[in-house]
């Protein structure tokens, strides 16, 4: 491990290249921040081995830092936010525990569930609204996720309700048909509530590989995602592939996921995420 | 992709009889990059491009190959064999063929595993479905008793499919497989497939707990889900699953998106258990057997 005392040599520089690449970072990401480093050394900026870990924290740290960390608040109403994301990687779950946060900020919160195609979704997130005290609008089997965001934006606007989050189906950037829906679902909520959705969040599951790069890409183009939930962050994986999507696609993490239950939930912090990554 | 990243690598380097070190050299970083945007581990890219090196390295150049194809065919036919097939058989048209280990009396019983979100629950229902269409008798089982709505789920699944499922109101996952494949003995069930929680690798309760669902069923599959998106943290997982438990084969998901797939290599290689079926999609329908061939084609870009 990069222990005290160690010199600037080959064998660091490559020790530095297997945590990132082993973190998710990806090959180009890490040649990259390799090298950056390495100019850093020579322009003696890092004098010793001791001092690389810190200027590697800090410099990953700094490019993942969100230039906007908090919601994006609706100034004239109810503010919406869009959940979506590939399937599995825990958007319902998400929902239950942003739902958790904004009660404990004294909000109040509806949730729409615009998962009408799985089984059990819509159960899923009514057993998680009754859990959280939180209102619930859902259709009928096999309903036009579409119209399921339009009632629900509708009665959120009506009770002016703080927060609408709107839960879709997993969907894979592949599915043209998926994510033209998504689109629709957009236009819809933009119909009723001026603006809506605010926040347009995607749940990028922590264990993913640099396929998360473009299922970023694809779902911005269908969507106007505005940031990232990284889940599961509570195992081994990293997540390291938020590099990559903060530097293409100026993209901010806003919160991570750490567990299954609603409490395992917290804003992203930069510095963080860059120790944890650096262990 | 890798083939033409291999030829600009060439075209670099003059006429050759044989394939010098340093030429190797150059393509083996295309390939290490390549590799490592797919997904596949480090340490088994690490392996693979050693392997591939000592293959490469003096081969005398085929007069009717280009080198840059020639070391892509190497490339190609190290990740096939790795994947649990043949080099240069095309993969057999899908019968339908996926392989169980029967048990020689009584119930097969079948585990699912897997991290949360792999795809275990809609998994089993494919099973189910294919074995029935096979003339099978399978009874599902509801054993994950933690996530909201998920015996609910299984039960819609299996409703649809017109096969029964096993759940209980409460009671631990353990007994309640166990009276499960108690139960199938007795109705004339014959495959018996578990349905279990969603679970960290780290999770030493969880892991103990699905030890103990395996020593009450005494499975004759031990299956990890994967999801084919799952990045480096791949083999942490798998090796974990396959030392508690340990797995027989692997499933790997979501295939109809365009991730890569390195995981599969990388699961595959750390624990040596092989990839008995694939999902591509969501309906109950979408469950396929696995192409080595077509997985490295698929890997390679
Ligand atoms: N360990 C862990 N598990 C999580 C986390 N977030 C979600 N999960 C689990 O991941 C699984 C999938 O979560 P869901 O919320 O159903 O995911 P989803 O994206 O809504 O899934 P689909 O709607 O089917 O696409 C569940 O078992 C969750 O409990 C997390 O941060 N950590
Ligand atoms: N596109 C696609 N989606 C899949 C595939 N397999 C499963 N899914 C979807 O992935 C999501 C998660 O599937 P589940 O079966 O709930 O996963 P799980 O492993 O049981 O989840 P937990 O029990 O929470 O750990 C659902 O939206 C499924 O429809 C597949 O092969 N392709
Ligand atoms: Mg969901
Ligand atoms: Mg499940």
């Amino acid at each position: 491990a990069l222990v005290k005392g160690r010199k600037i040599d080959d064998a660091l520089w490559e020790e530095v290249e297997e945590i990132l690449l082993t973190s998710d970072v990806g090959p180009d990401a890490t040649t990259e921040l390799v090298a950056s480093a390495r100019l850093a050394a020579k322009n003696g900026e890092i004098l010793s081995g001791d001092d690389l870990v810190p200027w590697l924290r800090s410099a990953v740290a700094a490019r993942l830092r969100p230039d906007e960390a908090d919601i994006r608040w609706n100034a004239g109403g109810t503010t919406v936010i869009l959940i979506a994301g590939v399937n599995g990687s825990g958007k319902t779950t998400s929902i239950a525990k942003l739902c958790k946060f904004l009660r404990a900020r004294n909000k109040t919160v509806i949730v729409a569930a615009c998962d009408t195609f799985r089984a059990a979704a819509v159960d899923q997130l009514g057993i998680w609204a009754k859990r959280l005290d939180v209102g619930f609008v859902g259709g009928s089997n096999n309903a036009d996720p579409a119209a399921v965001a339009f009632d629900a934006a509708e009665s959120a606007a009506s009770k002016g309700v703080d927060v609408l989050i709107v839960d879709t189906a997993g969907r894979l950037h592949t599915q043209k048909n998926l994510m033209d829906e998504l689109s629709k679902i957009t236009r819809v909520l933009g119909k009723r509530i001026p603006g809506a959705p605010h926040e347009t969040l995607l749940v990028l599951d922590g264990t993913a590989g640099q396929n998360g790069l473009q299922q970023t890409r694809a779902f911005r183009e269908h969507a106007n995602v505005t940031g990232l939930i990284v889940s599961k962050l509570d195992g081994t994986a990293k997540g390291g592939v938020v590099l990559s999507i903060k530097d293409q696609l100026k993209l901010p993490v806003k919160f991570v996921g750490t567990g299954e239950s609603a409490d395992d939930f917290a804003p992203f912090y930069a510095d963080a995420f860059s120790s944890a990554l650096f262990g | 992709s890798l083939a033409q990243r291999l030829q600009s690598v060439f075209s670099r380097l003059g006429r050759r009889t044989a394939l010098t070190e340093s030429d190797v050299d150059e393509a083996l970083r295309e390939i290490r990059t390549a590799l490592l945007t797919a997904d596949v581990h480090l340490s088994v890219v690490k392996k693979l491009t050693a392997d591939i090196k000592a293959r490469a390295v003096g081969e005398k150049v085929i007069e009717s190959v280009r080198p840059d194809q020639q070391v892509a065919k190497i490339v190609y036919d190290e990740l096939v064999r790795l994947l649990g097939g043949q080099p240069g058989t095309i993969s057999p048209p899908n019968d339908g063929g996926i392989p169980i280990r029967w048990s020689a009396s009584g119930p097969t019983v079948i585990l699912m595993a897997g991290l949360q979100g792999s795809g275990k629950t809609t998994t089993c229902a494919k099973l189910a479905r294919y074995l029935k269409s096979k003339g099978h008798r399978p009874l599902l089982v509801a054993a994950d008793m933690q996530r909201p709505a998920a015996v609910e789920q299984l039960k819609v699944l299996g409703a649809s499919l017109e096969i029964p499922v096993h759940w209980e109101e409460s009671g631990r996952p353990p007994k309640i497989c166990e009276r499960a494949v108690a139960k199938a003995t007795a109705d004339g069930n014959d495959v018996v497939i578990l349905d279990t929680a969603g679970r960290l690798h780290v999770d030493r309760e969880l892991m103990d707990e699905v030890r103990d669902i395996a020593a009450r069923t005494k499975p004759h599959e031990v299956l990890l889900v994967l999801d084919s998106m799952t990045g480096q943290d791949a083999v942490n997982s798998a090796k974990v699953f396959d030392e508690s438990l340990p797995l027989t084969g692997v499933v790997l998901t979501k295939l109809d998106g365009d991730t890569r797939g390195g995981a599969a290599l990388s699961v595959l290689s750390v624990t040596g258990k092989p990839v008995r079926f694939v999902g591509t999609g969501e309906k109950t329908e979408a469950l396929e057997p696995f192409h080595p061939d077509r997985m490295a084609s698929r890997i390679l870009g």
